[in-house]
């Protein structure tokens, strides 16, 4: 469960001051397929940021399983990321000099799982998203959504809690993106996995169980459904 | 008019060879509203590279106005592209320690135009893609949809004879991207600016004068309204 609590996340100050998120209280729950919609600069990334721990509010609260990230050192938080939290970044993050594979088993290696395990389970995740056969390119071998599909697959190998996914369908043409949140609400359903996405996609608006619509940094319509 | 005239671009070779466009052969005429459309990976942005004379065919010809590119020295392609081209990348490719403004004022310094005039140009940019007052964020300040109209205002800026887009609203909510759109679609009509756009977005694709489709590399249809 991540809980935010009045969370405030601001840029700058005086003249430039940029409220990028204001008083955001909302609680995600397990099993839950949420997503954060709202015109483009509302505050969707950084809100996911705040409730995925990777940045630090102005003000207000972020609880990680009912401990507030204020009382976490850096360390316990970034291993509670390891263990319980996969990240889609909007510009995706893939590690340049590293092959598709290596990036998907990366996270898995910092958790400590078996070699054979690891590389069953990138077989897996590369199947998963429809980029078998790509597994030993590199980034700049790839194209953009074959990249962004990359990120996705990252994320969901470790198989976390929690998927907080920036933007995952953004590269993808339709039947792409269709198979690939159809495996997401499938790890959703089965495995109780949460999905919070930030999305401008239709189509991920139509299978989300919560509609959370941003507005200049606020939450401004919170609707479950 | 850019014309292609067989061109295959093939990365690899041997057991690794993938043929990324094979065989397409296209004529973009002055005033075109093109859509290229087709899965992840059929070949889009590779396609609008050769184009757009970033990158060389592995056979085949690309004539910019009636010259062969194969012909041209380095500093010819570069220089007509600086004069004619404005070109969208799918990653943006900002210069991340330059402003919103100095991006796009960029390319007319290398135009020689003179200073009052570029400022003007950069702000009615700015104002047409609805970024008036983040004009001297950096990148790394900016949401990404915000990164991907100082990207657009940066092609339409010294107002090329033809746009060469890669996905220009992949990151934009509904609303602001069909705002963009208009814009693009007014410089067209107004300007006979050539737009040919790689995407995936519905938006685009009904706006089009024409669609080309992709897949696997291939042209298989060509569709003019
Ligand atoms: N340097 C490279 N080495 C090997 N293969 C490559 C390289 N660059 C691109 N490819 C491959 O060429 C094909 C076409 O890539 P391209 O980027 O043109 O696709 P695209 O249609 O733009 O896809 P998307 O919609 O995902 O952006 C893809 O299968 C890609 O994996
Ligand atoms: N480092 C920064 N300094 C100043 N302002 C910032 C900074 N980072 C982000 N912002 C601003 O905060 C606001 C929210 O940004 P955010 O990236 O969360 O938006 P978003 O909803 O994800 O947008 P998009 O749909 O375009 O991705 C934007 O107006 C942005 O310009
Ligand atoms: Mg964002
Ligand atoms: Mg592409």
């Amino acid at each position: 469960v991540i809980k935010t609590m009045e969370v405030c996340r601001y840029f700058g100050e005086g003249e430039t001051l940029v409220k990028a998120v204001e008083q955001v209280s909302i609680t995600i729950e397990p099993g839950e397929f949420t997503a954060i919609i709202g015109p483009s600069g509302s505050g969707k990334s950084t809100l996911l940021h705040l409730v995925g721990g990777l940045d630090n509010p102005t003000s207000g609260v972020v609880e990680l399983s009912g401990t507030n990230i204020a009382n976490m050192s850096g360390a316990q938080i970034s291993d509670f990321r390891r263990d319980h939290i996969g990240f889609v970044f909007q510009a995706y993050n893939l590690i340049p000099v590293l092959s598709a594979e290596e990036n998907i088993e990366y996270i898995m290696l910092l958790q400590g799982i078996a070699g054979p395990a690891r590389r069953q389970r990138v077989q897996e995740m590369l199947e998963l998203v429809g980029l078998n056969d790509l597994g030993s390119r590199r980034p700049n071998q790839l194209s953009g959504g074959q990249q962004q599909r990359v990120a996705v697959a990252r994320a969901m190998a470790s198989h976390p809690d929690i998927i907080l996914a920036d933007e995952p369908t953004a590269n993808l043409d339709s039947k792409t993106g269709i198979a690939l949140l159809d495996v997401m609400k499938d790890l959703n359903e089965t495995h109780n996995m949460t999905f919070v996405f930030s999305t401008h996609d239709e189509k991920i608006m139509s299978r989300a169980s919560r509609l959370i619509h941003m507005e200049d940094g606020a939450v401004v319509h919170d609707e479950r459904r």
